[in-house]
C-alpha cells in the first residue's frame, strides 16, 4: 500500500458514493447511463469472486464488498426505483459491442488460463471501457450536470492514481502487471478529453 | 514476480 494506491481507492469510493447520493437525493437518474452502471456491476462481480476463495485483508474485503454493494444499489435505483427518470432513449450504446470483444480478448491474453484468472482479466479489460456508454450519452445529449462531472472526475482520477501506484511499485518492489498497466492506461486516456472539459469549464458540461 | 496478478489491488 502506498499513497497513490490509497488515494486511488478513496477516489474510486468517492465517485461511487457521489453517484449513489446524487440519484438518491434528487430522486432521479437523469443523465446517467444505466448501461455503464450495469457494466461496472459486472466488472466488480467478475473481479471480486476471489472474496469466496481467499482472504487478503480486512481493508481489501471491506472495499470489495462496498464496491459490489454500491454497484448493485446503483443499478437497482436506475432500473427499478427511479426507472421513470431513466433516459433510456439517449442511453443507446450497445453493451455487447464491449462485452463480446473484451471476453474474447480476456480468453486470448491473460496470465493464466483458469476460470477465476480469465474472469479477473475480463473485468480489468471491461473496466477500461465501461464508461463509454456514459460518455456516449453525454455526447448525444450534449450536456452533463455538475454532480455528474464530479462523479466522472473522481472515477477517472482513480485509475490515473493507480498508474502512479504501478510506477511506484515497479521502482520500489520490482512489481508490474502488464495487463493491468495497459488497461489502466487505456482507461485513463478515455477520460483525458473529459478532464480537459472539467478543468476548463469547471461546472456542468455542455458541448 | 514479473507478471503475476495482485489480488490485493482493487
Amino acid at each position: 500500500m502506498n499513497i497513490f494506491r490509497l488515494t486511488g481507492d478513496l477516489s474510486h469510493l468517492a465517485a461511487i458514493i457521489i453517484l449513489l447520493l446524487k440519484i438518491w437525493k434528487t430522486r432521479s437518474c437523469a443523465g446517467i447511463s444505466g448501461k455503464s452502471q450495469i457494466l461496472f456491476a459486472l466488472v466488480f462481480t467478475t473481479r471480486y469472486l476471489d472474496l469466496l476463495t481467499s482472504f487478503i485483508s480486512l481493508y481489501n474485503t471491506t472495499m470489495k464488498v462496498i464496491y459490489i454493494g454500491c454497484a448493485y444499489a446503483t443499478v437497482y435505483l436506475i432500473y427499478m426505483k427511479f426507472k421513470a427518470t431513466y433516459d433510456g432513449n439517449h442511453d443507446s450504446f450497445r453493451m455487447e459491442f464491449l462485452v463480446v470483444p473484451v471476453g474474447g480478448l480476456a480468453c486470448l491474453v491473460n496470465h493464466d488460463f483458469s476460470f477465476l484468472e480469465i474472469l479477473w482479466t475480463f473485468s480489468i479489460y471491461l473496466e477500461s471501457v465501461a464508461i463509454l456508454p456514459q460518455l456516449f450519452m453525454i455526447s448525444k445529449t450534449g450536456e452533463a450536470e455538475t454532480i455528474t462531472t464530479h462523479y466522472l472526475f473522481f472515477l477517472g482520477l482513480y485509475r490515473a492514481l493507480y498508474l502512479f501506484n504501478w510506477i511506484w511499485r515497479f521502482y520500489f518492489e520490482g512489481f508490474f502487471d502488464m495487463i493491468a498497466i495497459v488497461a489502466g492506461m487505456v482507461q485513463t486516456i478515455l477520460y483525458c478529453d473529459f478532464f480537459y472539459l472539467y478543468v476548463t469549464k469547471g461546472q456542468g458540461i455542455s458541448l | 514476480s514479473d507478471s503475476q496478478t495482485d489480488k490485493d489491488e482493487l
